[in-house]
């Protein structure tokens, strides 16, 4: 069973993603994420910190026996059990699939289109319009394969879910206004019903559904 | 033929900008 | 055994870490990336095909027993053996840690920077340059990780080393220069040890190292 410092900053979705899998594994996670222990922007840019993460990147992960990993994915993966990594080679390779689908096509558009609505970045209309084509191309391709399925892979929560959920935590908290999302009911199910696991509870309290699209900060 | 198709891949090209304003975003929240 | 029908475009280096996982494990791969069999921009656009893979990609994986994977690192992973996936959780977490490193922090100032001389994406000064750093600050990474290690994980080649490679093709043939990697000698002997493997050759075939950085290609 894992044990160790998860190093952070606060309401991390990239962090969630261990928290939510220790949560299932009942890895015991210590969480480092304000000062003294850990002081974002400060702490991991300490010569200590770099020697253990070079990427200077959180969240970083640091066993009790001393082993280090950092990208949020194979910390997640880490401090998983069997189960939410996949029993079968099958699984376990869409497990890998859906975590990569999630970086690769679903944070892109995400964080850009919140991004301004959160006055992280300035907002371009054009680059915004293409993010929410993007984002429901996305949405149709989940609700697709929801259509028959409670959850990503196999008939029990996986990595695959934990990853993907928290992955879509900024746009369904912001900017999926009901109108929008209307039309991937599969989808809307398949979230709420992780978000309401106590395991995801635990890790994200109550996620309230955007009621009204954010739009960009000025 | 394969430059063509490697041209269509869809790589996030502006990453660093968003890892940049999402650190900067964080380390001002986090005083 | 993994065995089944691989689709992608010719060269693909995205494919290659299927390909190169498979010559170890022994699996038995088809590749389709030739008219009749497959024609990029066409079959992927096909009703058939979308079926089977939504999001239009390749690579994408079809097992002769009917299994479907798409996202490269979840091919690969498949059709790996346990040795390449990674025996302990320990190692397997690592292997994660680097296959989403090669994609998160390799991929993109790789691409900002080899596409323009390849005369498929418009040069940008300022983008270049940033990239020629991320690249560079990449290298010193993983050179500083190779100053004690043979390979990314544990003592032997693992799924880690096969996707960071094929992420690394690219600059390693077009843009590293003998003056620009002379400084990063772990990562020199890393990579040519990985491509000269049988496996590794028997995939990508002679790979030269790049004698004169190319210019973008106006």
């Amino acid at each position: 069973m894992a044990a160790g410092t998860l190093y952070t900053y606060p309401e991390n979705w990239r962090a969630f993603k261990a928290l939510i899998a220790a949560q299932y594994s009942g890895a015991k996670i210590t969480v480092h994420c304000t000062p003294p222990e850990f002081h974002f922007g400060q702490t991991n840019k300490t010569p200590e910190f770099l020697k253990k993460f070079p990427l200077g990147k959180v969240p970083a992960f640091e066993g009790d026996d001393g082993f280090l990993v950092f990208e949020s994915n194979a910390i997640a993966y880490y401090v998983s059990n069997d189960a939410l990594r996949g029993v079968s080679k099958e699984s376990a390779a869409q497990v890998i699939q859906w975590m990569n689908f999630a970086d690769s096509e679903i944070i892109p558009p995400a964080s850009t289109w919140v991004f301004p609505t959160l006055g992280i970045m300035q907002y371009n209309k054009q680059a915004t319009e293409h993010a929410k084509d993007d984002v429901k191309k996305v949405l149709s391709i989940l609700n697709e394969h929801l259509m028959t399925r409670t959850f990503l892979v196999g008939d029990r929560i996986s990595l695959a879910d934990v990853t993907v959920v928290c992955s879509l935590l900024w746009i369904f908290k912001q900017v999926l206004e009901p109108s929008f999302r209307q039309p991937y009911v599969n989808v809307i199910r398949w979230f709420t019903t992780c978000v309401n696991q106590p395991q995801f509870k635990a890790v994200l309290g109550e996620v309230k559904l955007c009621e009204k699209m954010a739009q960009f900060d000025a | 033929m394969e430059t063509t198709c490697l041209g269509q891949e869809k790589i996030w090209f502006d990453k660093w900008r968003f890892d940049d304003a999402e650190r900067q975003f964080y380390e001002q929240q986090n005083g």
